[in-house]
């Protein structure tokens, strides 16, 4: 499903060079539950982002179902962002402008689904994290757990193939991130594949998979025997 | 140092009303390391943002070293806000287009301390949370563990009389996590007054005394003998 080869990110700041991603080289199948960890800094969101079609790599090749992400223009990027990929980000990225609702909308109308049906779509995935009474809150309106719940519920309403969620329970209390991290079970037991960044180890039990970050580089990738 | 009494804040939301606080009664003595928990939307950062002089309650009475809060106009709650008060928000609310270290020197900047003596101070305060080589960065070229220690160092930089801290810890991976905490117990050993909203029992830990949320109200408040 993700194949990526030698995949290297440098940002210069100033005078400086910066490689955040050092090569990073790793395939991930259809149906994985995926925990990626590591030190503040050490390249996962940056990663993540590459992953999700967000950013470009300064090298290396990642290819998605076969397809070369590093070929394709803006529209089909674009395109593969919405129809195949959740994301939830670190920093939530909700609308300031618009509710809880229209937020969780919003890959929806890129699908050409009918208004009805998204308000109902919307609603739902509102419901699974727990939020059916905040939807017409605005994100100034919700609380630090409430925003990245409704970050999530935005990442599930297209039924993606995959999930890509960096750090989903940073900011969540104990109850809801154990609600959150089953959620994502029963999603990956349904087919999903699952990529979550945690700091947590807790967080990190849920996954059959953990890939250790350290320094823009993998240091270590073990598969966990189903417990 | 800190006294509230039937402290309430309602929110009006369309046509419904959501007590957010109950009537929050209680007080908390210089010197204090104060840890408030509770489940996500309880009013934690509700309540801090009211300690905070960022926010005024419904009803009831807030007084900061013996001085009605209520009573004061804008300029008197700006002085004691940049005086007295260290505040980590959980969105940490970088400005943007300031780096690091700019947005480290911001509180100086009311203080009317020299230029050289705000780059100086800002700098050592960045080397305390680790960050000393990213001072020339933007938000935007941050982790999301870097991002809440620009916060965190931009709170200290002040020597506040009080630090509040919204989940400082949130986003942090656990080494960065107990820099942060044994920093924290540090400031608070030199006479500072410590107040952390956090969902993690180990960083309870390092409070001596527990305020729970729930619901809006305090349900727990307990000391803990010293370990
Ligand atoms: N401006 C607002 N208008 C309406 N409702 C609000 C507003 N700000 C907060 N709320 C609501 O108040 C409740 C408490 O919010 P608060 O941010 O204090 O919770 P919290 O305890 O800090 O939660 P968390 O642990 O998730 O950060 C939430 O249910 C939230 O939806
Ligand atoms: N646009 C940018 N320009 C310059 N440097 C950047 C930029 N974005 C990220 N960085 C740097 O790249 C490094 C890796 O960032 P990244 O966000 O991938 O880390 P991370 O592993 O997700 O960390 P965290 O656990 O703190 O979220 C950091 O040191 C950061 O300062
Ligand atoms: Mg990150
Ligand atoms: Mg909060």
């Amino acid at each position: 499903l993700i194949e990526v080869s030698n995949i290297t990110k440098v940002y210069r700041v100033g005078d400086l060079e910066h490689w955040v991603l050092k090569g990073i080289s790793l395939s991930i199948e259809r149906g994985e539950f995926v925990v990626i960890m590591g030190p503040s800094g050490s390249g996962k969101s940056t990663f993540m982002n590459i992953l999700g079609c967000l950013d470009t790599p300064t090298s290396g090749t990642y290819r998605l179902e076969g397809m070369n992400i590093g070929g394709l223009g803006r529209d089909e990027l674009s395109e593969i962002r919405n129809k195949k990929i959740g994301f939830v980000f670190q920093n939530f990225n909700l609308i300031p402008r618009m509710n809880a609702l229209e937020n969780v909308e919003l890959p929806l109308l890129y699908n050409g689904v009918t208004k009805r049906n998204r308000r109902e779509r919307a609603k739902r995935a509102l419901e699974l994290v727990g939020l059916k009474d905040r939807e017409s809150h605005y994100p100034n309106q919700l609380s630090g757990g409430q925003q990245p719940r409704v970050a999530i519920a935005r990442a599930l309403v297209n039924n993606p193939a995959i999930i890509l969620a960096d750090e989903p329970t940073g900011n969540l209390d104990t109850a809801s991130s154990e609600d959150i991290m089953a959620l994502f079970s029963r999603l990956n037991a349904g087919g999903i594949t699952i990529i979550i960044v945690t700091h947590e180890p807790d967080v990190a039990l849920y996954g059959r998979r953990v890939i250790r970050f350290r320094d823009g580089m993998v240091i270590a990738d073990e598969r966990r025997s189903p417990s």
